[in-house]
């Protein structure tokens, strides 16, 4: 329990170093059950059926690890500081989710121990707090005018309640005050009570 | 504006513009793209009924009007670099699909990849001009990701020099393919080539499926609507059955395998080569996994920045609903997959564009990696998506449920891409064989080059853990 960190939480290459581990780990592993059910029942294609579900978690771990990787590698590229900087806590705290989300697969291969998991659970918090002022500017820069994102609850301008009144008026069951199946079935129904 | 969204815009510790230049790829990128979206936009043309409020048949109806004026546009406006094309496509139909996605998106690059010059020269500019309207029918109502279980078959007659298309079986009929029940004209069939009593193996063929002209069926094609779905009300996704289709031999696509008028076949230089339209459309579900979950994120943001609600401190005002912690560990974590799957979107796009010059000039060495990273990362992307969105609808409490909120649209729109062009699980299992084969390599001591290249070092890296 009292092993220093093996990983530094905060610093990129370190995050990336992890995934990667990860993804080895569970790819080695996947092909140690493949071997172990091969020496089992002497057909592949039994065996490969019966390690599926560790190769996908293996696939999923390799795909999650190239995501980390790209998400690094595009930091590297970013001249403009305030940009950089708000990005890189983004980096962080995609990739300190990811592990807290999955965090037996680290635990597991010795990535991590317990505290270090819990520390990244306390820092994927504190990058909460961190993001929560850029949060508006962040979806912003997507750029999305509101005829394309056709939603009332992501206006820019924010009006929402208004239009999602003036929305509601434009229902076809609106056209008319009374809607004719109150004629057809409900009167006659009212008129025998 | 709502003076929330007003005071938190003031506190950004960034200019939004600068970040909007490094996504689009520069300043030049984002003044065109909004030029594009400009001219879709504000073309009193384009402008279109909300379809929320439309039956199936009208939004179909209304998607095929736009679809139309959009080709002319495109022609009009000299709009010919492709990236800039799914621009202008994206505004038009704001994000919609229709029933001329398959024709641009499937039926124009297959010809364009999988083409001779001169199958080029015949079917390109018709194409284009919509004389030739195009579909890609491949998927069939019992056989779907496994394209080896195909059971359309192509047979070729040397007699005639002709193909014989058939479906044998109900279970061979075409299902699915977006724009076939009533658009298409003509469709790119996959299907088990036969030469003299031999199977030859899965390949492309352009067979005309409805008269031009009149839009009949033609005799022998039995097509139609597929009917309602979860979503794409626009799309008329179709079947196809096929009964002793004779089409010549020059409508196999054959830049790659041919067949000679003798019956003499030649082989492909890769048979993944065949799938490059799939592979094509994987690596932009990539990109469209980030657009759509950076509009997802863009909606819940924003409302979570208007909506005030309950009260973090007794008889204080209530809150905006973002100042939660919940909500925040909701949505930012979705914030930042969302910019994470921008990058891997424009790196895929990359990718695909250079391992396809590669293979223009022979190189096929490429082709591997390209196939299992767009199988893994697009069933990867689109899965995290697809929950992501509906995360994001949840965090917009009751209204997400409207269909107001757009969220239920961009769900419904979104979701087939788990189980089109390649069913997830199996998009995995795909990567996994790869992942396999190449930690095999590199167990036998060969150095592994790609996203793979840490298994190479993997003895190295994983050292016994003091438990």
């Amino acid at each position: 329990a009292n092993r220093p960190p093996v990983i530094d939480i905060d610093d990129v290459s370190r995050l990336v170093e992890a995934y990667k581990l990860r993804a080895a780990s569970l790819v080695e592993g996947a092909a140690h059950n493949y071997h172990v059910e091969l020496g089992r029942r002497n057909s592949k294609e039994e065996a490969w059926n019966n390690t599926a579900i560790d190769l996908v978690r293996a696939s999923e771990a390799h795909c999650h690890y190239v995501v980390v990787k790209l998400f690094a590698a595009k930091l590297t590229e970013i001249t403009d500081i305030s940009v950089h900087d708000v990005l890189c806590t983004l980096f962080q705290l995609y990739a300190l989710y990811g592990i807290s989300k999955n965090s037996g697969d680290f635990l597991h291969a010795g990535i991590f121990n317990d505290q270090e998991i819990s520390q990244v659970q306390q820092r994927v918090k504190e990058l909460l707090t961190a993001v929560r002022p850029n949060a508006v500017a962040l979806v912003d820069a997507f750029d999305y005018p509101d005829a394309i994102l056709s939603s009332v609850l992501g206006r820019y301008d924010g009006n929402v309640y208004e239009h999602m009144f003036e929305w509601a008026k434009r229902s076809p069951l609106n056209k008319t005050e009374v809607h004719e199946s109150f004629y057809k079935y409900l009167k006659p129904l009212q008129s025998k009570l | 504006m709502n003076p929330d969204l007003r005071r938190e815009r003031e506190s950004a510790t960034f200019l939004t513009e600068s970040l909007t230049h490094l996504l689009d790829g520069g300043p030049e990128k984002t003044r065109r793209r909004r030029e594009i979206e400009s001219l879709a936009l504000n073309d009193p043309d384009l402008q279109h009924e909300d379809p929320n409020f439309m039956t199936y048949s009208e939004r179909y109806d209304a998607a095929v009007k736009k679809s139309s004026l959009m080709v002319k546009k495109i022609q009009e406006n000299a709009i010919s670099n492709p990236e800039e094309i799914i621009f202008f496509k994206r505004y038009v139909h704001r994000g919609w699909p229709e029933p001329l996605d398959l024709h641009l998106g499937m039926f124009l690059p297959t010809i364009l990849n999988q083409a001779t010059p001169e199958q080029q020269d015949r079917f390109f500019m018709p194409a284009w001009n919509l004389q030739i309207i195009g579909t890609y029918a491949q998927t069939e109502m019992g056989h779907g990701t496994f394209i080896r279980g195909l059971e359309t078959t192509a047979t070729y007659d040397p007699s005639t020099q002709e193909f014989v298309l058939n479906s044998p079986t109900v279970t061979s009929i075409k299902w699915w393919p977006g724009g076939l029940g009533k658009t298409s004209n003509h469709a790119i069939v996959l299907a088990q080539l036969y030469i003299q009593g031999q199977c030859k193996g899965l390949h492309a063929f352009i067979v005309p499926i409805r008269k031009m002209g009149t839009h009949e069926p033609l005799p022998g094609v039995i097509v139609g609507d597929i009917g309602p779905k979860f979503g794409y009300d626009q799309v008329d996704n179709g079947f196809l059955k096929l009964e002793n289709i004779r089409i010549p031999r020059e409508n196999m696509l054959m830049r790659y395998a041919k067949v000679m008028p003798d019956g003499t076949y030649l082989k492909p230089p890769s048979d993944k080569l065949t799938y490059g339209t799939m592979v094509f459309i994987r690596c932009m579900i990539v990109g469209e996994s980030a657009r759509v979950l950076s509009q997802a994120c863009t909606i819940a943001v924003r409302y979570s920045a208007v909506r005030h609600q309950s009260e973090l401190k007794p008889g204080a005002p209530e809150p905006q609903i973002l100042d939660y912690q919940t909500q925040q560990y909701k949505l930012f974590p979705l914030l930042a997959t969302a910019y994470a799957f921008r990058f891997v979107g424009n790196f895929m796009r990359d990718m695909y564009q250079r391992i396809t010059a590669d293979i223009n000039d022979g190189d096929y060495s490429q082709l591997p990696e390209l196939h299992s990273l767009s199988a893994g990362l697009k069933a990867f992307t689109s899965w995290v998506a697809t929950a992501g969105i509906e995360e994001c609808r949840m965090a917009c409490g009751g209204h997400g449920y409207s269909r107001s909120s757009g969220l239920p649209d961009i769900y419904v729109t979104f979701t087939p891409s788990c189980t089109y062009e390649g069913e997830n699980t199996v998009m995995m299992l795909q990567t996994a064989r790869y992942l396999f084969k190449s930690y095999s390599q590199a167990k036998s001591g060969q150095r592994l080059s790609g996203t793979v290249s840490y298994l190479s070092d993997l003895h190295s890296h994983i050292q016994p853990q003091q438990v």
